[in-house]
């Protein structure tokens, strides 16, 4: 464990609960692309499958249930509490557009062919492109409010910093994993917009707005 | 390549 994968892990939690935090004390899911939350969820049940197979740490394995926990709390809340908030005619990416090409990639590219490898590896891949949904429907609304852009920053912040943690990895421990540094790459370079629009606007005090 | 069993990151 090291400083940047701490300060990462702890952006990612954040960022959890930043979103379920303003769901649930503003009793809406506006603006939160749902089909962005059900892919996260598909990531973490994938990714997490070894809680059952393999003890890592305490710190290990409690994270890896509060993130599932937490983000399958995050689909109920859009899709059954605050259903009638949820704003689904802005949230239209088709996400088996992402699903199937990540799926068979899976199949194609990973380090060993066995379930849970493979599942592990398309949760890697799904997570690079899980965020999709939800930039495209902020270019479809052609806004986000702060709250969200907070969320997506932590969110974002997350993997950049994981990066950092696998240079770390690569020189101290002698630890490189392709398959996770090339998705990380993708996952980055895709919030690369939304990171100068969050520091030129809303560390200003301004409101995430596109322009028209 | 990493085997499932030394996979400690989350």
């Amino acid at each position: 464990m090291n400083i940047f994968r701490l300060v990462g892990d702890l952006s990612h939690l954040l960022a959890i609960f930043v979103l379920l935090l303003k769901i649930w004390k503003s009793r809406s899911c506006a603006g939160v692309s749902g089909k962005s939350q059900i892919l996260f969820a598909l990531v973490f049940i994938t990714r997490y499958l070894d809680l059952f197979t393999n003890f890592i740490s305490v710190y290990n394995s409690l994270m890896k249930v509060i993130f599932i926990a937490s983000t399958v709390a995050t689909v109920y809340l859009m899709y059954i509490k605050f259903k009638a908030t949820y704003d689904s005619n802005h949230d239209t990416f088709r996400i088996e557009f992402l699903v199937v090409p990540v799926g068979g990639l899976a199949f194609l590219v990973n380090h060993d062919f066995t379930p849970l490898e493979i599942l592990w590896t398309f949760s890697i891949y799904l997570e690079s492109v899980a965020i999709l949904p939800q930039l495209f429907m902020i270019s479809k609304t052609g806004e986000a409010e702060t709250i969200t852009s907070h969320y997506l920053f932590a969110l974002g912040s997350y993997r950049a910093l994981y990066l950092l943690n696998w240079i770390y990895r690569y020189y101290f421990e002698g630890y490189f994993d392709l398959i996770a540094v090339v998705a990380g790459c993708v996952q980055t370079i895709l919030y690369c917009d939304f990171f100068y629009l969050y520091i030129t606007k809303v560390m200003w005090g301004k409101k995430l707005s596109l322009p028209a | 390549g990493l085997k499932t069993k030394d996979k400690d990151e989350l």
